[in-house]
């Protein structure tokens, strides 16, 4: 099973085209492995992406010298996704007796 | 189903259970037809909600398509429920399934919706290997011949929008072309994603607004004002291209393209705390003012027969 330790998902908000383009062009550079799980539409509407451990410090820093502004919507993907399927397992046991 | 969990997001055997128990209590309402098999040879299950007649004019609803969008498959169960729960309560429902059917297929996506419980949470695609390539699926929201490998959707199968081979090429797509030409008499088609709380129609492709754009726009601003006096939860609206991102190869432009006048997207919570870890308590409220859009729109197509 996939795991996503240290993978964050960062809410980038553009302020105008050029930023906008700027953030398509993190699109091409496969080999941060970004997951756009919002993706780039016009500039004020937020763009959220996932980005592994591996690529956040060049992303962040890419993000910073361009002057975009983002803020980080999820800290730590694992600990969200260990937390549902805490969720999922024990509402189970709890309908199991049940059904 | 009534001590069933619609709280908690279940796995697919689950689901697959949920349908047939709906089947077996709601015998003169609701079956299940099989309208194809997965890559990985899952059925394809769609319940139909008809309370008789022959080819009666209808309803399609569709969630899961992006397998990791779990609130949509958890909504889609809701919406089965309350279905059968309303028939005969509500009088608009009840009016409306009097005179139309209503077809629901709530895990479009089975294999990815099995492959986020097991291998990875985040796979949004369908699980059939491209040849010539290390990565796997196509997204099926971009496989539909509508506008096929425009801009708007990636050549690159390790993309997430990837368009795959060609129009189609993927059975979980081309089974529900398949079963609505067949069927011949879709008079609404509304497939349910999330996230970001957006209700859109057609098109997505091409900046060519559709022949039905006000009615479209403004049965849209009313749905998104239903689903907002519940919880307040406040939804964009307007078609594809204009109100997200250009997108070839999508499911409602197809069914538009088929004459379905009434064809919408939903994106449903959240608006960017939990993206598509939506918490499971936020399932039930989702799928209630969900359910107030749909109505809407159903009974706007009930009342405007063409």
């Amino acid at each position: 099973k996939e795991t996503f330790e240290g993978h964050q998902v960062l809410r980038i908000v553009p302020k105008d085209d050029v930023q906008l383009s700027l953030i398509k062009d993190l699109e091409d550079m496969i080999e941060f492995e970004l997951d756009f799980w919002r993706g780039v539409t016009d500039a004020v509407t937020p763009v959220d992406i996932r980005v592994p451990f591996h690529s956040l410090q060049t992303v962040k820093i890419y993000l910073e010298t361009q002057g975009i502004e983002y803020s980080t919507m999820i800290e730590d993907l694992q600990t969200m996704l260990d937390d549902e399927q805490e969720e999922m397992e024990s509402a189970a046991r709890v309908t199991q007796p049940r059904n | 189903t009534d001590s069933y969990d619609y709280g908690r997001y279940h796995p697919i055997n689950e689901i697959y259970d949920f349908q047939d128990m709906l089947v077996a209590e709601n015998p003169n309402m609701v079956s299940k037809i099989v309208i194809g098999q997965s890559y990985e040879g899952r059925p394809l299950n769609v319940l139909k909600f008809s309370t008789g007649g022959t080819n009666r004019p209808a309803i399609w609803i569709d969630t899961g398509i992006h397998s990791r969008e779990w609130v949509t498959q958890a909504s889609g169960q809701w919406f089965a429920k309350k279905i059968v729960t309303d028939y005969g309560r509500d009088p608009t429902l009840t009016a409306i399934l009097n005179k139309m059917d209503i077809f629901l297929e709530i895990v479009t996506n089975p294999d990815g919706y099995y492959y986020t419980h097991n291998n990875n949470r985040m796979w949004r695609k369908t699980r059939k290997p491209n040849p010539g390539s290390n990565c796997v699926g196509v997204d099926p929201n971009r496989n539909w011949d509508a506008g096929f490998g425009g801009p708007g959707a990636s050549g690159r199968p390790c993309s997430e929008t990837y368009h795959g081979p060609r129009a189609n090429s993927e059975s979980e797509v081309k089974s529900i072309v398949d079963f609505v030409k067949s069927h011949g008499n879709f008079k609404a088609f509304i497939s349910i994603h999330s996230y970001s709380q957006m209700l859109l129609y057609p098109y997505g492709y091409t900046r060519t607004p559709v022949k039905d754009q006000a009615e479209l726009h403004s049965l849209a601003k009313k749905a998104i004002t239903d689903l907002a006096s519940l919880y307040g939860t406040r939804y964009r609206y307007g078609s594809i291209i204009s109100t997200i991102y250009q997108a070839s190869g999508g499911t409602i432009d197809w069914t538009y393209n088929q004459g379905i006048k009434y064809s919408y997207t939903f994106e449903l919570r959240d608006t960017g705390r939990y993206g598509f870890i939506l918490p499971p308590s936020q399932i039930i409220p989702t799928a209630q003012e969900t359910w107030l859009a749909l109505m809407a729109i159903m009974d706007h197509t009930y009342k405007n027969p063409y």
